[in-house]
């Protein structure tokens, strides 16, 4: 498992 | 104002239907081209959009941009219990912007029930132009729709996350849980065949196998489906709802990452 991303993080700055 | 007609058995129900468990509520937007919706899971890590051309519907009609949000749960609750061959018709207008209008009208003509759906406050969230950003993407892998709905049902057996990782002409499907493992490869065949799989760079990615099996529902209403993936971005699963139309569903699910 890991840390689960969300997104939003990845889409932030547009 | 905006009016639209469709048959309870269309797709669009349909793929709504396909999409419940993952969200509950959605950002239309109508314009006369078409509608649009898009939806985030509760937790932020799937996100669905939705566009159907106007002339898939048996009527359609949006004289000015529309934008609202709709408990898409609630509506199709209420159209679950219209007769198969029923016309749902829904209206939203300008004059009150509170709610839209849900009729349903027997297939005889005989009987119609209407409904008023309170419209619901959402905080829109746009994603940057999908066709774009592909474009930079490590692999694509266009399949049949019956294979990958295949592979997640293999995958749920396990309860975990999936590592999709590209592997010498073809994708890894790799699941680890409590009770075991599960490796499934997916080659690309010699002869030509409604499977393509193109890699430009290695790229392996730790999902939710839960999203998995949600997007494996809606593809059962389309013969292909194509994945994209990216290192460190988030998977993309495109499809066509229905042959011959030019409806289109994309799923956009971030990825775990390991440590």
């Amino acid at each position: 498992s890991g840390v689960q991303r969300s997104i939003k993080e990845f889409y932030r700055s547009t | 104002m905006l009016e639209l007609k469709l048959v309870k058995e269309s797709l669009f129900l349909n793929v709504l239907e396909a999409i419940l468990d993952l969200v509950a509520v959605a950002s239309v937007s109508c314009s006369s081209t078409g509608l649009k919706l898009q939806a985030m899971d509760a937790k932020g890590v799937a996100f669905i959009s939705l566009l159907i051309p106007a002339k898939e519907f048996q009527f359609y009609h949006c004289d000015k941009d529309l934008s609202m949000g709709i408990a898409i749960g609630d509506m199709v609750e209420a159209i679950r219990s219209a007769d198969k061959d029923g016309t749902i018709t829904i209206k939203a207008s300008d004059e009150n912007f509170r709610n839209i209008t849900v009729s349903i009208e027997s297939p005889e003509c005989n009987e119609t029930t209407s409904f008023s759906l309170l419209l619901v406050t959402l905080k829109r969230f746009c994603i940057p132009e999908l066709q774009g950003l592909l474009k930079k993407y490590d692999a694509c892998v266009q399949m049949p729709s019956v294979d990958f709905m295949r592979i997640c049902k293999y995958l749920s057996n396990v309860d975990g996350d999936v590592d999709i990782s590209t592997i010498d002409k073809g994708i890894r499907f790799f699941a680890l849980g409590k009770c075991g493992c599960l490796n499934v490869k997916y080659m690309q065949p010699e002869k030509a065949t409604d499977i393509d799989i193109s890699v430009q760079a290695p790229v392996s990615l730790t999902l939710d196998l839960k999203y998995m099996n949600s997007f494996a529902k809606v593809s059962a209403l389309s013969n292909q489906v194509k994945l994209c993936l990216s290192k460190g971005q988030p998977l993309v699963v495109q499809c066509k709802i229905g042959q011959k139309t030019k409806s289109r569903i994309i799923y956009l699910l971030a990825p775990k990452i390991k440590g």
